[in-house]
This record gives structure tokens, C-alpha cells and sequence, in this order.
């Protein structure tokens, strides 16, 4: 028998609706349902499978290869990396870029590096207070200018005291930001400019829906994603944003977060994430 | 995007002679694609698209409007209904606690409904009762100096009851008392039960769930725990100067039966307006 494009409609229809369900988002499943679509037509199958059945196989495996673009194991990138890696964490408002670094270098630290934070947040109320007390907790030096100092000049000044300390890795943070405030998205390419990142990590979190293609598709369009950390994944989110992210950067996702603590920091796994998905 | 999709659907509607089945169809199809884009909740923009289709089909369009016309105010009817009117926001003492998930935008809102109030003439304050998050306490405090109003809060304290319980004694001469509390989530049973018992030591006049714009169908499911928690009288929905359209915001309307207070509409304190169906719901449509 051929599967004929009737037949598949139900069955992709079903699909994409557990997509959506799931937070992925619209564009990214309708596009990857398109293509499965495509490939599916003139397949020839069985007369006892099931077209269903075959198009959620396809799906699984179109979505695993979606997630697992250009995954790199992060410890390894560290190890082999020139010192010191300049880390740079960006993306919207509240996603939890602040608490990342606190896990990351938590995470370093645990694996022996030397770690130097950078007060890349020098604009909102409270930003330098809350990683100044992450830096005391983790016994880990920060490097602050004063309140609406230039952002770029405070993460500068952590890649001076890198190189003359002989650290391992400056996590630099910067204030939240949309996409939609030009000056924003320019100051951020002047942090780039100016201290040309050895990694960019795009922090956002699995909560987010629709909204986790655009954010992820211009912040890579103005300054280039190395890879995502997707956080709050334990509010029950399935974890569709995952989807959105890798779909539209290419990028992958290296880290989950789990929680508020420092520990709850996973390193992101594919096939995981897909049977959340469509398990 | 989707917006010109409906915009397109809209002027075929335009340019046809008379509404068919299969118009409709093609109509509902392009508000449905709005609202999945807008995240709306799945099975809402099921429902809500049925009504619209039904009336789409039974209802005649009045005495002078176009056909179009007409399916347009059906559409905005039914998305203006269910969102419902702004809330009414009573000018005198009461207080007022704000929850919601990490991040959502509870300190900034706390601040910036205090702002809101202190504008109209009152005298509001505001108390720092989020215990768990590093800086959460300079956070509010740098925010109520900068606006000048009243601010409580206990930097090294683990108990966030006693803190809001000192907090309102030393308050007791401000008109509103606005309680700040950390971010949260449904399967965190003990910061839901903390939640509970801040509820009960204030006993507030308003408990508001606060809600980013860009909630993805998460916001039923955390909006209902919200609500059976401490029962929610109001919803502020935040950053909506970004370019998410807010459609949780319509199961937050749904699961907890009480209307949208407030929008979040930029970082400074003074971006907060009162929310606008109208507005909201053209804006959601693209
Ligand atoms: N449950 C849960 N909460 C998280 C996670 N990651 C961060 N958070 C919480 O999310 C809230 C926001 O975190 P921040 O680190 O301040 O976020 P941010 O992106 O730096 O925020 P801005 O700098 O204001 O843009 C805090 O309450 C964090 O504890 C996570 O993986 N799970
Ligand atoms: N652009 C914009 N940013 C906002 C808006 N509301 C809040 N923010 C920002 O979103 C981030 C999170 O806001 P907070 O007020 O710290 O959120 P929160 O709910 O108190 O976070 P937790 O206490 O960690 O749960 C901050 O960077 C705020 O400045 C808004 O309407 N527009
Ligand atoms: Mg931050
Ligand atoms: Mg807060």
C-alpha cells in the first residue's frame, strides 16, 4: 500500500496538535511537520501497519534529529577551549540567565576550573546584589562596576582580571532585553564587539510558548547563538521551547534547568525531551 | 505571519457574495492559526472557534453591515466575552498580594502598582516578602526609593509570615499595602503552602496572579493551581511590549474566574497601564 496524502491528514493533524499541546511552536511544527508530510507521500508501508503509528514514528525520529543539531558536549568544549572561555549569557527578561551562571560555575567549580563572574546587569534594581550573593555562596570572585555603568566595560575588566589571574572561565551576565528595543539589541552587539565571546548562550525557558522562535531567531540574527540552556523545565513544562529554539538557531541545547538550587543543572538529553513530547 | 493570514482570509470574506460554509471554514481555520500563535490554550481556541463558526453560519449580518463586517464583530464578540471587562480597581485601603511563577514580573508589578495608586493620590506601600531569592529585598527596596513610598522588608529573615505580619503593624498609616512573594510553581507543595499561609496572615483584599505574556499552554494548568491555592480576584499580565501576544492570559481568565487588572508594558516602573479588551484581543489577533 502507498500512503496517500488523505490518509495522512488525521494522523498529522493529530500530531501537530500534540505539538502545540507541548509547547512547540507553530511555525517550527508546522514546518517539520510539512517536510515529514513530504517525505511520507509515495511511502510505501505494510498493510497491517498503521499510517498513524507511522507518521509518529517519523515524527520521533525528525524530532530527535531537529534537537540533536550540532550538540557538543560542553565539559569537553571547556577542557580544550584557550583560556580563559569568555561565556556570555543572554536573553529576555526573567528567563533565569543570572541563576545560570550561578549553576554553571557552580558546575565548573565542581569539575575544578577556575571561574570569574561578570556583572554584565547594570541596569536593573537589585541585579548586582543577587549575583553578588550567588558569587559569596560559591566563593567566587565578581567583578561589578557601579549602577549604569557600560556593560561591556565591567565584562572587559572580568577578561583583564581572567588573563592576570590566569582564571579558566569569565561568566558574564547581562540584563534582560527583548528584541524589540533597537538600543538593547546595539548594546548587546557592543558587548560582543568589544569582548568577542567564546560562547554564546541564549538562557531561555520552557515555560515560554509561540514567543521562543522569535526571541531565539533574532537574538541568533543579531549576535549568533552558541547554544541554549532551557530553564524551568520542572514547572511541568514538556518542553516544546526546546523544539522552537533548535529548530529556528540550529543551535543545541546544552543544559536543562530543574530547579532554583545550584545543583539543578542537567546536561540536555534528546531523546528525553522527545518522549516527553510524544511519548 | 499569521496576522496577514487572517488579514487575507478577511478580505476574501470581503470580495464574496454571500458567506458560505466553506468560507466560514476557511475564516475559522485562519482564527484558529491566530489564536494557536497567540497562545491561546488548545482546546479554548477549539471552542471558542465552534461558537464563532455556529453563529458564522446562523446569525444574519444586520441592516448595512457587509458580510465581513459581520464575521468580524462575531469574532470579536466572542474573544471580547470571554476576556471580559478590565477589572475595577477600587481607590481606597486595601491589600493587595501578588503571586505567580519565576520571573513572571511580581517585584517589578509590586512596584509598579504601588506607582499606580501613589498616582491617583494614595498613599501605597509596598512589603518584600519573597525570602528565597538573593536580592529580592534590594530589588524592591532600590524601586520603592526611586518612586518614594513606604517599604518593609526583613533582609535576613527566614519567615516570610512574620515578615509580612511586622510588616503590615509598621505600614498600618499607608492607604495600600502591596506584598511582593516569590516566584512559584504548582508541584512545588511547599512554596504553594507557604503561599497559603501569607494568604491567611494578610488576609487580603486582592490576591493577583501575575503572568508572563509569553506563557505557553502551561498557563491553564499553573493558573488553576494559583487559584485553588488562595483564590485569585485579578490578573496583571507583563511584558507584553515584547512580541508575545498574551493568549494565556485568556485561561488565566478562564481557571480563575476574575478579570485582567493591569498590562506590564516595558522595565520602568511607570510601564503599566490599565488593561483594554479591545486592545488586548486586536493585538492578539494580530
Ligand atoms: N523552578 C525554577 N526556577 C528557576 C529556574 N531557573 C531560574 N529560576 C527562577 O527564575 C527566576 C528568575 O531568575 P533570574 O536568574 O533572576 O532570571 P534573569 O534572566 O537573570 O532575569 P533578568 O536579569 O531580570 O532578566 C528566579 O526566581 C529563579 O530562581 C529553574 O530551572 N527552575
Ligand atoms: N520589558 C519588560 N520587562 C519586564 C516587565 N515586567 C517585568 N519585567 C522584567 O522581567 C524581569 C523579571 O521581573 P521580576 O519583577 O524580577 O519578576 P519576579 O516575578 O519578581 O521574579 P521572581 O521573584 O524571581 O519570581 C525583570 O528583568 C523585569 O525588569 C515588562 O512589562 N516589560
Ligand atoms: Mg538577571
Ligand atoms: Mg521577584
Amino acid at each position: 500500500l502507498v500512503i496517500d496524502e488523505g490518509s495522512l491528514e488525521k494522523p498529522l493533524w493529530d500530531l501537530e496538535i500534540a505539538l502545540l499541546e507541548s509547547d512547540v511552536a507553530m511555525p517550527a511544527a508546522e514546518e517539520i511537520l510539512k517536510s515529514l508530510k513530504e517525505e511520507l507521500i509515495g511511502e510505501r508501508r505494510k498493510f497491517t501497519a498503521k499510517t498513524h503509528k507511522i507518521a509518529e514514528e517519523a515524527l520521533r525520529n525528525a524530532l530527535l534529529k531537529v534537537v540533536s543539531s550540532g550538540q557538543f558536549d560542553f565539559d569537553t568544549f571547556i577542557r580544550d577551549a584557550a583560556k580563559p572561555v569568555k561565556i556570555l549569557f543572554v536573553g529576555v527578561n526573567g528567563t533565569g540567565k543570572t541563576t545560570c551562571i550561578a549553576k554553571v560555575a557552580y558546575r565548573l567549580r565542581e569539575r575544578g576550573h577556575s571561574v570569574v563572574l561578570a556583572s554584565g546587569d547594570t541596569f536593573r534594581a537589585g541585579a548586582e546584589e543577587q549575583i553578588d550573593a550567588h558569587a559569596e555562596r560559591l566563593g567566587v570572585k565578581l567583578i561589578k562596576h557601579q549602577q549604569g555603568a557600560d556593560p561591556a566595560a565591567v565584562i572587559y575588566d572580568a577578561v583583564q582580571h581572567a588573563n592576570a589571574r590566569k582564571l579558566d572561565v569569565v561568566l558574564a551576565d547581562t540584563a534582560g532585553r527583548f528584541h524589540t528595543s533597537v538600543n538593547l539589541m546595539e548594546q548587546l552587539k557592543k558587548i560582543c564587539r568589544v569582548n568577542k565571546p567564546d560562547l554564546i548562550i541564549f538562557v531561555d525557558e520552557a515555560i515560554a510558548g509561540n514567543d521562543a522562535v522569535e526571541r531565539a531567531k533574532q537574538f541568533n540574527e543579531a549576535i549568533g547563538i552558541g547554544g541554549s540552556i532551557l530553564t524551568k523545565i520542572d514547572a511541568d513544562a514538556k518542553g516544546g521551547a526546546a523544539i522552537s529554539i533548535a529548530h529556528v538557531t540550529g543551535k543545541p541545547i546544552l543544559f536543562v534547568g530543574t530547579g532554583q538550587e545550584y545543583g539543578d543543572l542537567e546536561p540536555f538529553k534528546p531523546e528525553w525531551l522527545v518522549e516527553k513530547l510524544i511519548g | 505571519g499569521l496576522g496577514a493570514s487572517l488579514k487575507d482570509t478577511m478580505a476574501k470574506i470581503a470580495n464574496a457574495r454571500r458567506i458560505d460554509r466553506e468560507l466560514v471554514d476557511e475564516v475559522v481555520k485562519s482564527i484558529q492559526r491566530a489564536m494557536l500563535q497567540a497562545d491561546v490554550n488548545v482546546k479554548l481556541v477549539m471552542n471558542i472557534s465552534n461558537k464563532i463558526r455556529e453563529r458564522a453560519l446562523k446569525e444574519k449580518p444586520p441592516e448595512g453591515m457587509s458580510s465581513r463586517e459581520h464575521v468580524i464583530r462575531i469574532v470579536y464578540q466572542e474573544l471580547t466575552g470571554f476576556v471580559g471587562k478590565s477589572a475595577d480597581i477600587q481607590l481606597g485601603r486595601q491589600r493587595i498580594l501578588m503571586v505567580g511563577l519565576q520571573g513572571s514580573g511580581k517585584t517589578l508589578s509590586t512596584a509598579r502598582l504601588a506607582r499606580y495608586f501613589q498616582r491617583k493620590g494614595l498613599k501605597p506601600a509596598v512589603i518584600a516578602a519573597d525570602i528565597y531569592r538573593p536580592g529580592a529585598y534590594d530589588q524592591l527596596k532600590q524601586l520603592s526609593e526611586r518612586a518614594n513610598f513606604s517599604f518593609y522588608g526583613e533582609r535576613d529573615s527566614k519567615n516570610a509570615v512574620k515578615i509580612v505580619k511586622n510588616g503590615l503593624a509598621e505600614l498600618e498609616q499607608n492607604d495600600v499595602i502591596i506584598i511582593d512573594t516569590a516566584g512559584r510553581h504548582s508541584l512545588e507543595k511547599d512554596l504553594i503552602r507557604e503561599m497559603k499561609d501569607i494568604n491567611r496572615a494578610v488576609d487580603p483584599d486582592h490576591r493577583f496572579l501575575i503572568m508572563d505574556a509569553a506563557i505557553g499552554q502551561q498557563a491553564s494548568e499553573q493558573a488553576r493551581a494559583f487559584h485553588d491555592a488562595v483564590s485569585i480576584t485579578g490578573v496583571i499580565i507583563s511584558k507584553l511590549d515584547g512580541t508575545a501576544k498574551g493568549g494565556g492570559a485568556l485561561s488565566a481568565v478562564a481557571e480563575t474566574g476574575s478579570p485582567i487588572a493591569f498590562i506590564g508594558t516595558g522595565e520602568t516602573i511607570e510601564d503599566f497601564e490599565q488593561f483594554e479588551p479591545d486592545r488586548f484581543i486586536s493585538r492578539l489577533l494580530g
